[in-house]
């Protein structure tokens, strides 16, 4: 697969290649055909969310290295075997009254955030700022973590892709639907123990706000308050 | 120093005993593998091996394969199993027997609903540490993330949310006909 790609004579400077527009945001990917990134064995991507967008949980096959540009949000990570560390219930009991959620651990983004992902950890970013956040990645897709082919291949858990993985140069390129809408709506109600009718929201079918979504209402995650930030309760 | 190390480096293990299960649940099952933890030889051949036994109806709730290949061959019984892949197509619906042979990629997710008595296969991964992440149960993907992802990305009610959520205790083996583990909806 590696032949002669790194007989380079000429290097020039790289534009993305395809633009795949949201509800809220868009993602801009580099051909990672082009020889220079084939010869380093990675590709390329950018996206933007726009206030209030949220970025729905996607998981690659490749371990992914992100730099934030501009902006500000919050990032949750869902690691296999980690517990809900993140927990909002008033007596501690998380059958009782008081629960609200939990959830796993929840960092705050800003400009300048380095963030390491590794392959089939699934990421979903909010941007609860006031300014479109930024953040561009590196795909190692030429790491041993990456046991499929040499291309980028993401792996939406909500949302979906309408254009389909235009980069990946199949001749004919369908929509990209999420992780669950490829299983019997009676699977997922069996597994989840949930109505049919549930399951069938999982997949959403009728959805094409992408992968990038505008949040309705609040969005109130478990978090722990930034360095400075007023606390809103005052204990005795 | 060979003799000592390398020479005599455990080679062997049995993963046919239910009492070195992993997971275990008399009504549904059991699962047991074996990696480099547990055969430290195998760090050397980046691989790993998991023994599966499902009885009738019992299902692996659906995950996929963080960071291996799975090559799963059928060694008694028959299965229902479904495979989606990136693009979220189904790839295998298809019941599975004795003697067949299924390979699964990186990624894709996986769910396997038993048919017979006793569905037993023998999955080789390539990965000496290979790990996995459930799509439902207590310890899935979906249960550590906030209902308002869940709530935003699916277009459901707070307490549709919680069900998708909470609503499976177990963590690998359920029932099929899903009356275990089920919580109030109330």
């Amino acid at each position: 697969q590696w032949g002669n790609e790194c007989q380079l004579d000429q290097l020039n400077v790289l534009e993305p290649s395809h633009v795949l527009k949201c509800e809220a945001g868009r993602i801009e990917i580099w051909d990672h055909h082009a020889p220079q990134l084939r010869c380093s064995g990675v590709s390329f991507d950018r996206i933007v969310i726009e206030p209030q967008g949220l970025y729905l949980p996607t998981y690659f096959n490749a371990p992914k290295l992100s730099f934030v540009v501009n902006g500000r949000g919050l990032m949750g990570r869902v690691i296999p075997g980690c517990a809900e560390t993140f927990m909002d219930s008033a007596g501690g009991q998380w059958q009782g009254q008081g629960f609200r959620d939990m959830h796993q651990k929840v960092e705050h983004l800003r400009r300048g955030d380095t963030i390491a992902n590794p392959a089939g950890i699934s990421q979903w970013i909010h941007n609860n700022g006031n300014e479109p956040l930024i953040i561009v990645s590196v795909f190692d897709i030429g790491n041993n973590q990456n046991q499929l082919d040499r291309n980028p291949r993401a792996f939406h858990l909500a949302g979906n892709n309408p254009q389909g993985q235009v980069w990946l140069r199949k001749s004919q390129q369908e929509p990209q639907n999420n992780m669950f809408s490829g299983f019997d709506p009676q699977v997922l109600a069996q597994a989840f123990k949930i109505k049919l009718n549930t399951a069938q929201q999982l997949q959403n079918q009728k959805d094409n706000r992408g992968n990038i979504v505008r949040v309705q209402g609040p969005f109130g995650v478990i978090r722990p308050p930034v360095r400075g930030e007023q606390r809103q309760e005052q204990d005795n | 120093g060979l003799e000592e190390t390398f020479c005599t480096m455990r080679c062997t293990d049995n993963l046919d005993d239910p009492s070195r299960a992993d997971v275990y649940k008399p009504q549904l099952g059991y699962i047991s593998t074996l990696n480099s933890y547990t055969l430290p030889m195998l760090r050397f051949l980046r691989l790993s091996a998991l023994r599966g036994s499902l009885r009738n109806d019992a299902m692996v709730l659906p995950h996929w394969n963080v960071n291996a290949n799975e090559i799963l061959y059928v060694t008694n019984g028959q299965a229902h199993v479904q495979v989606v892949n990136d693009n979220g197509n189904r790839v295998f619906d298809q019941q599975i027997s004795k003697g067949q042979l299924l390979a699964i990629p990186q990624g894709f997710a996986v769910a396997k609903t038993a048919q017979s008595e006793r569905f037993e296969w023998i999955s080789f991964k390539t990965n000496d540490n290979a790990k996995i992440n459930t799509l439902a149960g207590r310890t899935s993907v979906l249960r550590g993330l906030p209902l308002e992802v869940l709530t935003n990305g699916f277009q459901i009610s707070v307490e549709e949310a919680r069900r998708v959520k909470f609503n499976t205790l177990e963590t690998t083996l359920t029932h099929s006909s899903g009356q275990s583990g089920r919580r109030s909806d109330a």
